[in-house]
């Protein structure tokens, strides 16, 4: 406010960007934009079904996952959003033909291992890193 | 066109894939696998040695890493000879990213008809990916109770590397790894063939295969049969193999489509 005095805004705390994000949340709540927000999905990828029974020993099939969502105003908690994301979600609010909204991927990945015969019949045990989706987010 | 089953999967709705996205499918998981293509091995029985011992490995690493509930894709085999992985392979295990079972190329058969007291071994260690260092390496053959024997006589085993099979003279031999057994043994014998491994991912012309000395007590050498060592016509879930433990020494990208 012009009419106040430099040492009253001292003292008083600034607005973060997260005050400013739930000033637009509560903003756009009235303005019916979907909030099927970002989150993860489950996806079976079966060897069995894929016909490969006769080179895969194990496992079967694994619980792959994949994040599908929207990163746009409200970005709820379960979003997992990392404070980049609420800036570009901002920036994209602003200017949106031009600037992206944030990316919903995983934040946390673990491995899965994979035992198979290759074509000489010798046996293959390979570790995998980063192969199931344990989190999303917004990025 | 959606099923759902009635099994452990059955929180998971599945369509039925055309075939036309089945192949794309599949294209997309062997590119994730990074394989090339398909592999058709020839013999994919799981109930040989090899495959049996790999699988056992492969439990010991899902016991850690899987999620609770996720326990019943693991595939539940007959494990008539236990244990098959030491602690020491656990130990390889942890620090390993790849683990490959090599079959014998030899055939026993004819082997015995050519050699009585000595036994040969090959394995084709060219197919392993670049980029992979060996950790490890392990021979294994089994011994089996003799009971023909008395059962505190003793054999000594020993594996040689072929360093040279010069035509019309004798093979030039290295000790590689010696170990007595009693007669009344039973189980799997491992021995550290490690250096050698390296040797022949450097070198795959020195990869003459292996040698296996069966002596007794008194320093004579023996059909390896006699000292209840199963190779050739024995049972398949008995049968030598050799495993190499792999650790990547460099960061691998996928091949741009």
């Amino acid at each position: 406010s012009a009419h106040k005095g430099r040492q009253s805004n001292r003292s008083k705390p600034q607005r973060t960007v997260q005050d400013a994000l739930k000033a637009v949340e509560a903003a756009t709540d009235n303005l019916g934009i979907s909030k099927e927000g970002c989150k993860k999905h489950e996806l079976y990828v079966s060897f069995r079904d894929l016909g490969w029974q006769d080179w895969i020993i194990a496992p079967e099939g694994y619980a792959a996952y994949y994040c599908e969502g929207e990163c746009a105003f409200p970005l709820n908690s379960y979003m997992n959003a990392t404070n980049h994301a609420i800036v570009q979600t901002l920036v994209h609010f602003i200017n949106p033909d031009t600037v992206p909204k944030p990316c919903c991927a995983p934040t946390q990945l673990h491995g899965i291992s994979v035992l198979y015969f290759d074509d000489s019949s010798n046996v293959i045990l390979k570790k995998y890193r980063n192969m199931v989706v344990r989190a999303c987010g917004c990025h | 066109n959606f099923s759902v089953d009635n099994d452990v999967r059955s929180s998971f709705i599945q369509r039925r894939l055309r075939s036309q996205e089945r192949r794309e499918m599949q294209r997309e998981i062997l590119s994730i696998l990074g394989l090339p293509h398909r592999p058709r091995p020839h013999v994919h029985t799981k109930h040989n040695a090899a495959p049996m011992f790999m699988l056992d490995l492969y439990n010991t690493i899902s016991t850690d890493a899987e999620p609770p509930g996720y326990s019943y894709y693991k595939p539940v085999l007959p494990t008539q000879v236990s244990p098959m992985v030491t602690p020491q392979d656990s130990r390889f295990l942890d620090d390993a990213d790849m683990v490959m079972s090599f079959v014998n190329l030899v055939d026993q058969d004819q082997d015995l008809l050519y050699q009585q007291h000595r036994r040969e071994f090959r394995f084709d260690l060219s197919r392993i990916p670049e980029g992979e260092a060996v950790t490890a390496a392990e021979f294994r053959i089994y011994k089996d109770f003799i009971q023909e024997r008395y059962e505190n006589e003793t054999f000594k085993v020993s594996i040689y590397q072929v360093l040279q099979e010069p035509p019309n003279s004798e093979v030039e031999l290295l000790l590689l790894d010696q170990r007595e057994v009693w007669a009344a043994e039973e189980g799997w014998l491992v021995f550290d063939v490690t250096d050698t491994s390296n040797v022949w991912l450097v070198n795959p012309e020195q990869n003459l295969g292996l040698h296996l000395v069966l002596e007794d007590s008194n320093g004579q050498t023996r059909n390896s049969r006699l000292g209840g060592l199963v190779s050739g016509s024995g049972p398949q879930d008995k049968q030598p193999f050799m495993v190499v433990f792999f650790k990547a020494n460099e960061v691998r990208f996928r091949s741009i489509r």
